[in-house]
């Protein structure tokens, strides 16, 4: 199966560093619902079996109704690996206690007296059921509430929390570009999926390990992308090793936004094959804007260390990689990122080895499509950003030398 | 009469059973999402604070300006104030632009005109929600975007360890 994947490999294949000192004000969170909570004494037995110093929560970091005696697989692997790749930040674990799902999140936290500078969310549905499973069902466009107005609102919700400095991650989601509302792919259009899909937030595809090689312990020396590619090489996952799809697409609700139009016209103009037309919105903002590893993560969870695969996965890796770059330009200027996409795209443009290119691979299946026959479509990855990985994964010491000037 | 309905649930996610009608005392919140002001002013902002070649980038701005500049109409605010009031919401948190009210089934029943119900997870998980139509004053439906927390059911996740086992 999937090369496993521990907080040494994403050092050794993004190059972040294993001794860190954070500016104070630098912090990361992570985003539950459904109850998902964690254990501290897990996130400790993680720190301690795979050899990561890791700073543990303050009780006034742990906000919501956080239960430890059931922790869930979810939250586990979002703290223990924000934590791990983000070193020496200030760590949060937010619950999100209510019933009003991402409105309900983004307005709690938009009004906190304090919150974390990064957030990272593993959550997600299709842009469109935001009315069956948030709102309500089909018919409750003709009365006033539906899909679109209630994204449009959060839309707005992210506007007010990325104009504060707060950066928001967002997991891509795990059932390739026709999403999991569409198990069997039967309908003749794609599922793009909320919050990923917002233009107001940074939204991160899953990649695994081709040809991976063990790790020594300590780990070799790896500044960057060139020295760590005898490690293996990074693809989208894939059906056959991973057992899902990345998510991954065009919005059908917002439009692409300036900050992605010439990578979204390169990708779509370049030659690729892409799915019908009628299948997805061209003319929407595009899915994900970067990747990190998502497939066969170990967390330290249930008495022992075990593997884990999605999106869910790469977000919080992606959350802790930016968290180490808030720690520069906060130690500089005393200001955080912010929302970042316009800044990542034209890091890609000004300085395109900040990114590792990950051009092998796809998004077509769902776990239920391509497990019992269906026939899905997606996207292919290709060179420059495309709608499986992105950007593509980080290369932290270009990506640092970039911010820090 | 004097009511506009917000939505009209009759179905259900499959995987939720509808069961019994939710106990009077049961705790309810909900927040009302009011329609915010200056939206095109708050995404210029935004755009200005995020975009590098900008002359006001990462010149973020503090909770109370944003909610300032975003703030509903003062007769939106009292509206709805007054209405969640009356049908006896003891606790309202204001949120700027949005009010939550922290009350029980029975209050919100009369304040949204609506039944609450107990819905039943094959994962064992429950939730109170509501079934049929619920309702606003109309004076107030044009103040109002949304009325979030009383019918959204929880997205229950399949456990990631089933994708994949430990290499």
């Amino acid at each position: 199966d999937a090369t496993a994947v521990v907080p040494q490999t994403i050092q050794n294949s993004y190059g972040t560093p294993s001794n860190h000192t954070a500016d104070p004000q630098s912090s990361t969170g992570v985003i539950e619902f459904e109850g998902q909570s964690f254990a501290p004494s897990d996130l400790q037995n993680f720190a301690t079996q795979t050899l990561t110093p890791i700073k543990a929560l303050s009780s006034d970091h742990i906000v919501g109704p956080n239960s430890p005696g059931s922790a869930g697989v979810e939250a586990t692997l979002d703290i223990q690996y924000i934590a791990a790749v983000g070193r020496g930040d200030t760590n949060w674990f937010w619950l999100e206690g209510g019933t009003a799902w991402l409105y309900g999140f983004s307005t709690h936290f938009f009004n906190a007296a304090s919150t974390p500078l990064v957030v990272s969310i593993s959550y997600g549905w299709s842009e469109a059921a935001q009315c069956q499973q948030g709102i309500g069902g089909a018919e409750c466009s003709q009365l006033g509430v539906n899909s679109q107005q209630y994204v449009e609102r959060v839309n707005t919700e992210f506007q007010k929390i990325g104009l504060k400095g707060v950066s928001l991650i967002a997991a891509s989601g795990d059932s390739g570009a026709n999403g999991r509302t569409d198990g069997l792919c039967t309908e003749s259009h794609l599922n793009p999926t909320f919050p990923a899909a917002s233009p107001y937030i940074t939204a991160v595809g899953a990649t695994e390990i081709h040809d991976g090689t063990p790790l020594s312990n300590p780990p070799p020396a790896c500044s960057g992308a060139s020295t760590c590619a005898s490690k293996g090489t990074e693809a989208a996952v894939s059906y056959s090793q991973s057992h899902f799809a990345s998510g991954g697409g065009f919005s059908n609700v917002a439009s692409t936004p300036s900050y992605q139009k010439e990578a979204v016209s390169s990708y779509l103009s370049s030659g690729v094959t892409l799915p019908p037309s009628s299948y997805y919105n061209s003319t929407g903002r595009g899915y994900p804007d970067v990747a990190a590893f998502g497939s066969n993560v170990q967390i330290y969870a249930q008495g022992s260390i075990q593997g884990v695969g999605g999106t869910s996965c790469s977000a919080p890796i992606f959350g802790g990689v930016v968290g180490l770059l808030n720690d520069i330009s906060l130690s500089k200027s005393g200001k955080p990122l912010g929302f970042l996409n316009p800044l990542l795209y034209k890091m890609h443009s000004d300085k395109p080895g900040a990114f590792t290119d990950v051009t092998i691979g796809d998004n077509h299946c769902t776990e239920e499509g391509c497990g019992f026959g269906g026939s899905c479509k997606g996207f292919k990855c290709a060179a420059g950003w495309d709608p499986v990985t992105g950007l593509g994964t980080p290369v932290y010491s270009a990506m640092a030398e970039y911010v820090s000037n | 009469s004097g009511r506009r309905v917000l939505y009209s649930r009759d179905s259900h996610p499959a995987d939720w059973k509808q069961g019994e009608r939710a106990s009077a005392d049961h705790p309810v919140r909900f927040i009302v999402a009011l329609k915010q002001q200056n939206l095109n002013i708050l995404e210029d902002a935004f755009w200005a604070v995020s975009s590098p070649d900008s002359p006001r980038y990462r010149q973020f701005l503090t909770t109370e300006e944003i909610t300032n500049l975003v703030r509903p109409k003062p007769e939106a605010i009292a509206g709805v104030r007054t209405w969640l009031t009356q049908a006896g919401v003891k606790e309202i948190v204001d949120m700027g632009d949005a009010l939550e009210a922290v009350t029980t089934v029975s209050v919100a029943e009369i304040a949204l005109n609506t039944q609450f119900f107990m819905f039943h997870h094959q994962s064992g998980n429950k939730v109170v929600r509501q079934f049929g139509e619920y309702s606003v004053p109309v004076g107030l439906s044009e103040h109002i975007d949304l009325v979030a927390g009383i019918s959204e059911f929880p997205i229950v996740r399949e456990n990631p360890f089933k994708k994949i086992a430990a290499g």
